[in-house]
């Protein structure tokens, strides 16, 4: 038997519209300390991994370990009858389960919708991802990041990032000229101003735009991003999901030849 | 040019 109830289940929404773009189908693991997916886009070059702990959910059961073969296409068209409000509950009682159900229920629980979705048997190709002591990790608003990202895109494919103890510098150069944006340490109160630098070595960094483009789809999850890189390894963006556990992504660096 | 990595290429399959 296994059960999970979002009360927000918007979140759950927002979760499904930052991924869609970026991976067609997932395996969705549960167990009795929650929820977990890890899953590449088709060319192996990004990779999503979500964790979502059992003690955010209203309510939540599992006696014990199952995966969920999901395609995110169907996924998402299920949820678009969930309303923003609404708490959405996962169900299946089958040990094997061939499809897994859907509960919507609007605030005044006047209003409830039963779906099932038919699963998919995917071959999980995980990836071991070793916890990092990452040597430069930047934390901003992520609509600022976003802002950044998709401005340089229109310059150029490619962006290097570039820490130092006191800034990070954003740099693009492509056929119509050249370009960087400078972000300084700035304890600001606001929001969206407030960047924490915390350089322990610093880095310099090439990646694709359009991967970065495709993560901020996730900046409804949260108002801060952090961006964790070391030398030579893939740079990891997360989202933090407040009292349920974090969104993160993964891209290989672009090696100058 | 900048050649793009695989994560294969940093991360052990599993």
């Amino acid at each position: 038997m296994f059960e999970a109830k979002l009360q927000q289940g918007v979140i759950f929404k927002k979760i499904v519209d930052a991924i869609k773009d970026l991976v067609k189908s997932v395996n969705i693991d549960a167990s009795t300390s929650g929820l977990s997916m890890q899953a590449m886009d088709s060319a192996h070059v990004a990779l999503v991994s979500l964790k979502l702990n059992e003690n955010g959910f209203k309510d939540y059961r599992c006696d014990r370990p199952i995966t969920l073969g999901l395609s995110i296409e169907n996924l998402s068209k299920i949820l678009k009858c969930a309303g923003n409000d609404d708490t959405i509950t996962l169900q299946t009682d089958e040990e094997e389960p061939s499809s897994l159900k859907f509960f919507f229920e609007n605030q005044q629980a006047s209003k409830i919708s039963e779906f099932s979705l038919n699963l998919m048997s995917l071959d999980s190709e995980s990836l071991g991802i070793p916890d990092t002591d990452y040597s430069s990790v930047i934390q901003m608003s992520s609509a600022e990041f976003s802002r950044i990202c998709k401005e340089l895109s229109s310059i150029s494919e490619t962006v290097e990032i570039e820490t130092s103890k006191e800034s990070v510098k954003f740099s693009v150069q492509g056929d119509i000229g050249a370009g960087s944006i400078t972000v300084k340490n700035n304890q600001s109160d606001k929001d969206v101003d407030r960047v924490d630098l915390q350089i322990d070595q610093p880095v310099k960094l090439t990646f694709a735009l359009r991967y970065l483009n495709m993560f901020n789809k996730a900046v409804s999850l949260s108002s801060t991003v952090s961006l964790n890189m070391s030398e030579e390894n893939p740079l990891m963006v997360e989202y933090k999901i407040d009292d349920l556990g974090s969104l993160r992504f993964y891209l290989a660096p672009k090696i100058s030849d | 040019i900048e050649l793009q990595k695989k994560l294969r290429e940093f991360f052990p399959k599993i």
